[in-house]
């Protein structure tokens, strides 16, 4: 563990807590892609299948288990709970585009022939794109709400921090995991933009409206 | 035993 993975994990932790925050107060899951949410699940379902076979820390463990259990609580509040605010109509972006071609990836780019090590490769290649509904979501509506904003901030945070631990990690360990760090860069590259606006315009107490 | 490195990272 280095710190630049920890604040990474401390990030990923936040944003979820930001965006249960926010559907809780608003009462609302407008303007969250449920297919975004809903792959996550699947995404930790299938890393977090370690969870029967190695035992890493307390730590570890504990984390995996909140990351499992919260996205399906979301799922919950967004199907359930706040079903009448979630509107499908403008969630259109075609999830079997993303796993189609991650599960092709995870089937040549793997660190072994097991239906875990496939699966932790599929769940690796899928979150780099998981978060793509939610953005053409926001492309298609222009705007969010600032606290949406500072959700999509603090999960994009995550990626980006993961990246200076994989170089840390390579001269102090001499480590290297080219499927999470060749999709880490991909998942990172895909937040520039929204960064960009995020930054020139939210953190500078402006809404985020896209250019029409 | 080793936990190979892909364990440890979330």
């Amino acid at each position: 563990m280095n710190i630049f993975r920890f604040l990474g994990d401390l990030s990923h932790l936040a944003s979820i807590f930001i965006l249960i925050h926010k559907i809780q107060t608003t009462r609302s899951c407008r303007g969250i892609s449920f297919k975004t949410q809903a792959v996550y699940v699947a995404v930790f379902v299938t890393r977090y299948l370690d969870l029967f076979t190695t035992f890493v820390s307390v730590y570890n463990t504990s984390m995996k288990i909140f990351f499992i259990a919260s996205s399906c609580y979301i799922l919950y509040l967004m199907k359930v709970r706040f079903r009448p605010t979630n509107d499908p109509s403008i969630d259109t972006f075609r999830v079997e585009y993303l796993v189609g071609p991650c599960a092709v990836l995870a089937l040549i780019f793997n660190y072994g022939y097991s239906v875990t090590e496939v699966l932790w490769s599929l769940s690796i290649f899928l979150e780099s794109v998981a978060i793509l509904p939610q953005l053409f979501m926001l492309q298609r509506t222009g705007e969010a709400e600032t606290i949406t904003t500072h959700y999509l901030a603090a999960l994009g945070a995550y990626r980006a921090l993961y990246i200076p631990n994989w170089i840390y990690r390579y001269f102090s360990e001499g480590y290297v995991d080219p499927i999470s760090v060749t999709a880490g860069l991909v998942q990172t590259g895909l937040y520039l933009d929204f960064f960009y606006v995020y930054f020139t315009k939210v953190l500078q107490g402006q809404k985020f409206e896209l250019p029409a | 035993e080793e936990v190979p490195g892909h364990h440890d990272e979330l």
